[in-house]
Order: C-alpha cells, then structure tokens, then sequence
C-alpha cells in the first residue's frame, strides 16, 4: 500500500507541478513540489490558483482543488504573460 | 474579467475569419454553424463584425489539431485542455486552436464546440480569462451550460466592451435613437391584455414588435423597450404590417404587406423593392401572409398562412417541395392563425392575439403559454 500511496502522491505532484507551471506562471525550475511543506513558491500560486477559481484559499491541495484541475479547460493561461 | 498583457485588441472592427480544417466528429456544416454561432455572440454585443473567407490568409485562423501542432502549447490527448487561442495580431495571432482529440458534438453529450469556440474566439478578440464562474471566458468547461438559453455574462460583456465598446449608435445604424414615442390615446399600450401585434422581426441581436404605424424595439441591454413610428426608420415602409424575418447571415430583414415584401439593411430599404410574394414561390391563390420566422441553425424560413405553413430554403433560395402542410401537424399545440412568430435562443415564438407560445423544436411541443406583451417588461 505505501508504495502506491507513494506513486499515487507522486503523479498528484506531477500534475500540480504541470497546472501551476502552464497556468499560473510557475517557474518551471522550482523545486519539485513537497506535500508537507508550508510555505514557498508552489503553495503561494496554489493559493493564487484556488482564488482565482473561486476555491476556498488553503494553500493545500483539498479533493475540491484536485478535482477542478483534472476538469477539461481552455489553454490559455490564467495569469501572467 | 481580465484583458492579456498590453491590451492587444484590433485595430479595426470588420474582421476575417478561415475555417483551415475540420474535424471527422462532426459535419462540415455544423462546425460553420457553430463557429458562425459563436461569433455571433461577440457580434451581438460589439460594433465588430465578421466575415468568411476560404482562402488566404484571414485574421482569426480556425483549425482543429493534436498534440504537437506547429505551436509552442501541443495540445495533451483527450480531456484536460480542450483548445487555446491568441490574442489579437498579426500571423498567428487571432487564430483558435480545437484538440481534435476531444469528441467535438453539436449537444452536450460530448465536447460542445459552439461553447467552446465562443471562449477560445473571446481570446482571439483580446479576453484573457475571467475569475466569475459564470462567466464564458472562467477557464474550465462546464458541463451543465443550459445551451438553448446560453447567453454572455454581463462580466463577459464588460470585458469585451472594455476593448471595443457597444454595439454603435451612429446615423447608419438602423437603430439610431430618435426620441421615443409618448404613449397616448392614439398609439397602443405595451401593458395592455389584449396587446397583439401585426409581425415580429430580430434585428441584430435585438427584437422588433410591430403593431399599427409604431414597434417596439426591445433590446437586451436595456429593461424598457423603446417605442418609435415605423416611418421615423423606414419613411417608405407602410404600417400595418403582416410579417417581418431578419435574414441573419444577410443582416437584412424581409417586410411584409398584402402581395408586396420589402428587404432592409439598417435604415437603408434595399433597390429593387418591394418585390411581389410570389417570386418566392407562393401560388397565386396566396394574396398575403400571415407570419413568418427565420431559423438561424437550418437556415430556413418559415411562412404562415391560416392553417398551413410552407418552408423556404434560403441558402438555395427557392420554397421546399412537400409544402404547404397544416401547421398542427409540425407544431403541435400551436392554433391557426398565426400573428407573428420569430426564433430567440432555440426556440419558435408564437403570437395569435394577446397569447403567445414558446415552442420547443427539437422536442415539438410547447413549453410555455404567455401573453403577447411579455417581452415589453410590463
């Protein structure tokens, strides 16, 4: 179990990584993305991105704000240039 | 609603656009359609107007493609991002992007690509994305979009009227504010129960009632009506009209009264009218019409007369075969005879006296009995 729980944690991150940095202007040499951490860069557009979508801004990622990321969208970026 | 970095927004407001492929999941002419659909709504609520071509280069490019596709946003499959497009410019700015590894229909049972298109061609027209879930332009797709009552959210109109403004007022504009007519004795009450109306026409993206020698004109951007003489627009027109259909794609609205009909553009009646009904094909045993209503989807025109309808083909231009048939028998629930009727957001609206019915027509039935003045805000 713990070894899919790791995998499963694993593409959770990917998939963050990979909506922050297409959407929200995440720059794409940022530390891969650790669950527990607090604060930094990815919790901040994490928060960003929750606002903009209308989510509840925890910084974390609740099944409310994985399930908005896996919704089929537009391209185009939310933020930045 | 938010606007890309620096504004880019064009520089002029007739724009052309190209449909460079299509997908297999759906027929060629439904992908016109709902590309066409989906400009209109931008059309409807900005001075911008647009125009087809087929070759050549044109400013709003349109294409469906997979994965890596000649851009630096390869699309990723099925699901996730449904298509991209870029902000007003030259090349391949302007152009919209479809991943034609969605399934692209026509209802919601797949991927709706009139909703979509009409998303990714407000990028193409200078909207970035929007933070109001009920917004067009709020970046993920959702499902549950009532398509036959779709409409832009005032954040959307807002926003693209932040860019170029409201659909123009100027002379040319057929709709040029005259001053309102005061009610009186002599002119009808919009809140009167037993208000009918001789015809009913759209008139870019706005609804004209007739009655007598006045219309109202009942815009969706306004709550009142405006109500003016027939003849401070149209001084050669006649009152006491029989019928009225706006032709959309020729932005032109056909007018009727007894044998003659009379073809508008703006304020401008065209040259070589009024023509006799029957060059459309009515028989001579036909000496007027009672209503007629333009289909924008079939691109077919519907003429009412007593207890029967006939169909005019507008794209070959000549009247159905098959035709006259008995109304009650494509339009249950709907009496002879027919006032007025015209087709708003999917549905056939229907006038006899002071009633009037919403008829649905893909499930051919009614759904609604109102009263003629409904639309008046009384």
């Amino acid at each position: 179990y713990p070894a899919d729980r790791a995998a499963e944690d694993e593409d959770i991150m990917e998939l963050v990584q990979q909506y922050l940095e297409n959407y929200y202007n995440l720059a794409k040499d940022t530390k891969p993305f650790v669950r527990r951490r607090e604060g930094g860069p990815v919790v901040e557009k994490i928060r960003e991105m929750q606002k903009f979508l209308g989510l509840a801004v925890t910084g974390k990622l609740d099944s409310d704000t994985l399930e908005m990321m896996r919704k089929p969208r537009c391209g185009v970026p939310d933020v930045g240039e | 609603f938010t606007t890309f970095p620096g504004i880019p927004k064009w520089r002029k407001t007739h724009l052309t656009y190209r449909i460079m492929n299509y997908t297999l999941d759906l027929p060629r002419e439904a992908v016109d359609s709902a590309i066409e659909k989906a400009l209109n709504v931008w059309k409807e609520v900005t001075p911008l107007t647009f125009s087809r071509t087929d070759e050549g280069e044109a400013d709003i490019k349109i294409s469906f493609a997979v994965r890596d596709h000649g851009d630096f946003s390869p699309f990723d499959g099925p699901g996730n991002v449904l298509g991209h497009a870029y902000p007003p410019g030259p090349g391949i700015y302007g152009d919209a992007h479809f991943d034609d590894d969605e399934l692209w229909t026509s209802d919601t049972s797949g991927t709706n690509l009139f909703l979509v298109a009409a998303h990714e061609l407000g990028h193409s027209l200078g909207l970035f994305h929007s933070a109001d879930p009920r917004a067009l332009m709020y970046p993920v797709y959702n499902t549950l979009t009532d398509l036959a009552r779709f409409r832009l959210s005032q954040d959307d109109v807002d926003g693209i009227q932040s860019l170029y403004g409201a659909p123009p007022v100027s002379p040319d504009e057929p709709m040029a504010p005259t001053e309102s007519v005061p009610s009186g004795p002599e002119t009808p009450d919009a809140c009167d129960p037993a208000l009918s109306f001789d015809a009913i026409s759209t008139l870019r993206g706005e609804i004209l009632f007739f009655k007598d020698r006045h219309f109202w004109r009942k815009s969706f951007r306004t709550l009142e009506p405006g109500f003016f003489l027939i003849s401070s627009f149209w001084p050669s027109l006649p009152s006491g009209l029989d019928a009225a259909y706006e032709e959309t794609s020729k932005d032109i609205v056909f007018i009727f009264k007894g044998d003659q009909f009379w073809a508008i553009r703006g304020t401008e009646v065209q040259a070589g009218y009024p023509k006799g009904i029957h060059t459309l094909g009515f028989p001579e045993t036909v000496g007027k019409i009672d209503a007629a209503m333009f289909d924008k989807e079939k691109k077919k025109t519907f003429f009412f007369v007593g207890d029967k309808y006939w169909r005019f083909d507008e794209k070959r231009q000549s009247m159905e075969p098959g035709f006259p048939k008995q109304i009650a028998e494509d339009f249950p629930g709907v009496d002879p005879k027919v006032d007025a009727a015209f087709e708003a957001f999917g549905f056939y609206y229907f006038f006899s006296g002071s009633s009037q019915l919403e008829f649905d027509p893909n499930a051919r039935q009614v759904t609604h009995a109102l009263k003629s003045r409904s639309w008046l805000n009384c």
